[in-house]
């Protein structure tokens, strides 16, 4: 839960090794779709959850948080809004 | 000054004349030419084959000057995740930045149209990454697009320069930087270019801001046409160089391209500096290929100039570089730039040396001489990275002094900033040591001095520090080198010439009392020089005969002026500023207070429907739809009738036969087959549609086999029930069954397993029927066939 007033998005992002298709069995196995690698960072994915609400002040419990507990995935953490402004 | 270049080019761009900051053909008014960018044309270079790239709300890629260098292959949308950065036109406007960033960088020279840009044959992208919510992963995705490919990203965004945010990159952000500089350009290192902030005016310091702030970004200053410092410029140590930019309203600005195909000399903060850098750096790419990420930084370094810039800081480090925490090394020089990356040889690999001191302030490091893969002699970076609890961040002032006696600010206090989480592992970072040497004590000072607003007996706690220094372990140039610099403007000062420079710190002669009254007295004149010695007052008096008056020309807070007898009186309890003493004639309130706007009085909580505005201290109006929210008038934590709440979101209550779609924010239509649901298949509905009947979780015309029809609890409507196990087809509930599954028989109604039991004897089927088993459904395959068909 955010104590700073952060806004949680429904997109992820995922380190899994095994390539492309790992990573898709593994956002299938949690209801995620895969929209692919993150830039040029290896290993990193980008996931998209269209059950999780689009913004929440809060990091929603449900089935979609096991991601962080299976043991093909590395590291995932639920993308957070960053105020940034136009200089 | 410079009055009419007698070589200078001219083009036919209608606002040419208008860039004050290029050229110098204006025959009527002398001009600043001095970031010497036509004598860098003067020698070929234009940027050709050098391609950059915006990162921002998207450029308008058919504008008529950037049409003709724009590069579809240095550009992306990251919003609309398509090829296409073309920004989203509104009707206010809102992504101007992006197009007019670009043509700095890059507008066609001599096509009639607006202006010339910087680097006016490079090639020129945009990456649309602004306009949507800017996640670590947006942000990672940007900076690693078509690394080979793209030479210069350029960034005029960052964290909010409130002057209390404290915010850097995000994990994948940071392995974005670190990929690009080890693996972009093939290798060379991919160059990114920063605006430092705009927070000037905010009292923010741009090491708050960690992209600005980090080894990796080439962080820009602004200055304006007079040298002066502009409001919106913040000061930090991790600035490299500077650029002119808009100024006072007496000063002249910069021209650029703007959304809708036209022309604007418009107000610009820092963002324009990042964009004329990353065109200069274009211009030295196209001198030399060849050059690194860290070789761009050291050409600027050694290339930028105090010129005319007017800081009381400026000051010359052990190295012999002049440098100050407003300009860095100071004005960019395109020329140098260019002649030095010519002839410019790669410096030697990266060493970095880190070291963390116990317990202490001060440590003594041999620039980890000891291990060849890290030893540091000559410095580039330097960061600090700090760990401290502290109950108010904006308190805290950070020096760090080199053992050469170079005293850098790594941090400022910042009015604003009352935050009490401390620094976690924050970095800050300095190029005001660069080619010093590494040995020696470096010594971090932490001054923490109280505001008024806090305890000043609760102290802070520096938990822990690390020094990390980048640079070389051999120097950094060739020898000859140092002396080959062009028209000796490359030339870092001699000692004397330093000695000659007019000291700004000269101190003024006070003024004595001659028996003068204080400005601030009236015509009744005075008994002493003071303000408290004046009979009566100009403006307003302050306190009472007890306690003496004294004239000023402002109430002070809490206080408020009443201009019939010239005294300041105080405000109602709470207030901070007001316009009577009145409770309903508060203008703001005092901390911890917020102004109730209905009212004009202050509360310690807003009613509801209203959120506590922090930096304004007053009540704000929740969003129409919110019941209440907050901290912003969208975040909702109650919704308005009609409306329920979707995280923090107010969002139509959806009329019977829709759902509301959280994708697409509107209500959506249920499958045909039902009357209420949640998502638009058919196994999403919660009631059916009328001559539907629900069966499991999905709504059907007639029960499939296997189901019959009957009431649902409550008896409101009828739904498909499942029959008795192993029952194919049945009438009802309980033993109504009509046809069995394949291997059971229907006996008294209900299906019983074919299979015959052994020891069904008297006796055993007597302890069976008296025990009635055969009723009840656990036992109903115990024996019951057996025993009933033996009578």
């Amino acid at each position: 839960v955010s104590g700073h007033g952060d806004v949680y998005t429904n997109h992820w992002a995922v380190r899994v090794t095994g390539g492309p298709q790992q990573a898709d069995r593994v956002a299938a196995k949690y209801g995620y779709v895969n929209l692919g690698q993150i830039g040029s960072l290896d290993h990193h994915y980008h996931f998209h959850h269209s059950r999780v609400v689009r913004r929440a002040a809060y990091s929603q419990k449900g089935p979609h948080r096991f991601i962080h507990m299976d043991p093909e995935v590395e590291w995932a953490q639920q993308q957070i809004i960053k105020p940034r402004v136009k200089r | 000054f410079t009055q009419n270049e007698p070589n200078s080019v001219h083009f036919n761009d209608p606002k040419w004349s208008n860039m004050w900051y290029i050229h110098c053909n204006d025959r009527t008014s002398p001009c600043r030419s001095d970031m010497n960018v036509m004598a860098a044309w003067q020698r070929g270079y234009t940027g050709k084959n050098v391609v950059v790239t915006i990162m921002d709300d998207g450029i308008e890629r058919n504008h008529p000057d950037l049409v003709q260098n724009y590069d579809h292959l240095a550009s992306y949308d990251i919003n609309g995740n398509d090829h296409d950065p073309t920004p989203r036109y509104d009707f206010r406007n809102e992504n101007i930045h992006g197009t007019r960033c670009a043509g700095e960088v890059a507008a066609a020279a001599n096509n009639s149209h607006c202006i010339v840009g910087i680097a006016f044959n490079a090639r020129i992208g945009g990456i649309r990454m602004l306009d949507g919510d800017v996640t670590d992963m947006v942000e990672a995705k940007s900076l690693g697009i078509r690394p080979d490919y793209i030479d210069i990203y350029s960034a005029s965004w960052g964290p909010k320069d409130d002057g209390k945010t404290v915010d850097g990159p995000g994990p994948l952000t940071k392995q974005a930087f670190e990929q690009g500089i080890k693996r972009g350009r093939k290798g060379l290192g991919s160059i990114f270019v920063w605006a430092s902030g705009n927070g000037g005016r905010q009292g923010d310091h741009c090491s708050c801001d960690g992209y600005t702030s980090s080894i990796y970004t080439i962080s820009i200053s602004s200055t304006t046409e007079h040298g002066n410092r502009p409001w919106y410029l913040e000061a930090c140590s991790s600035i490299i160089a500077t650029t002119y930019s808009s100024g006072e309203f007496n000063e002249r600005r910069i021209v650029t391209t703007d959304l809708r195909h036209r022309c604007t000399d418009s107000h610009t903060g820092t963002s324009v500096s990042a964009p004329i850098v990353a065109g200069i750096v274009a211009l030295t790419l196209e001198a030399n290929r060849l050059l690194t990420w860290r070789d761009v930084q050291h050409l600027l370094v050694k290339t930028s100039r105090p010129v005319h810039l007017k800081a009381d800081d400026w000051k010359t480090n052990a190295a012999g570089h002049r440098v100050s925490h407003l300009y860095g090394f100071g004005l960019v020089d395109a020329e140098a730039m260019v002649v030095e990356a010519s002839k410019w040889t790669t410096v030697p690999p990266q060493h970095i040396c880190t070291q963390i001191p116990e317990r202490q302030t001060s440590i003594n490091t041999t620039g980890c001489s000891e291990n060849p893969g890290q030893h540091v002699s000559y410095l580039e970076h330097v960061v600090v990275r700090v760990i401290m609890v502290h109950q108010r961040r904006g308190d805290l002032e950070i020096n760090l002094i080199s053992p050469s006696g170079t005293k850098s600010q790594l941090l400022a206090k910042r009015q604003f900033d009352s935050s009490n989480e401390g620094f976690r592992n924050w970095e800050f970072m300095s190029v005001h040591f660069w080619g010093e040497s590494a040995e020696g004590t470096w010594t971090l000072e932490v001054t923490d001095t109280p505001s008024k607003l806090r305890n000043p007996e609760v102290l802070g706690n520096l938990k822990e520090w690390t020094l990390i220094l980048h640079g070389t372990s051999e120097h950094p140039y060739q020898p000859h080198r140092d002396q080959d610099s062009h028209n000796g403007t490359l030339e870092t000062p001699s000692p004397e010439e330093i000695l000659e420079e007019p000291d700004v710190q000269e101190e003024k002669e006070e003024d004595e009392y001659q028996g003068l009254c204080h400005s601030e007295c009236g015509d009744q004149g005075c008994d002493g020089p003071d303000a408290d010695h004046c009979l009566n007052c100009i403006h307003f008096s302050l306190g009472n005969l007890r306690s003496s008056r004294t004239c000023v020309s402002h109430c002070p807070l809490g206080h408020y002026g009443d201009v019939a007898s010239h005294r300041c009186r105080r405000c109602f309890k709470g207030c901070e500023r007001c316009v009577g003493r009145r409770a309903d004639e508060c203008v703001s309130c005092r901390r911890g207070l917020y102004l109730n706007t209905v009212n004009s009085s202050c509360d310690h909580t807003c009613p509801l429907g209203y959120f506590t505005e922090e930096s304004q201290r007053q009540c704000e109006k929740c969003n129409d739809k919110c019941q209440s929210c907050v901290r912003d008038a969208d975040r909702c934590t109650s919704c308005n009738e009609g409306y329920s709440l979707a995280g923090m979101t107010c969002v139509p209550e959806c009329t019977n036969g829709t759902f509301f779609h959280l994708e697409e924010m509107t209500c959506t239509s249920c499958h045909s087959s039902c009357r209420t649901c949640t998502g638009p298949g058919q196994e999403d509905c919660l009631q059916c549609a009328d001559g539907f009947l629900q069966q499991d979780w999905g709504c059907v015309h007639s029960c499939s086999p296997g189901y019959y029809s009957g009431e649902a609890a409550g008896g409101a409507h009828h739904m498909c029930h499942r029959c008795e196990d192993n029952c194919v087809s049945c009438s009802g509930p309980g033993s109504t069954c009509v046809q069995c599954k394949d291997g059971y028989s229907l006996v008294s109604r209900t299906c019983m397993v074919n299979a015959s039991c052994n020891n069904a004897d008297e006796v055993f089927c007597e302890m069976v029927k008296s025990n009635r088993l055969c009723e009840k459904k656990l036992y109903r395959q115990f024996c019951c066939r057996t025993c009933l068909m033996n009578g």
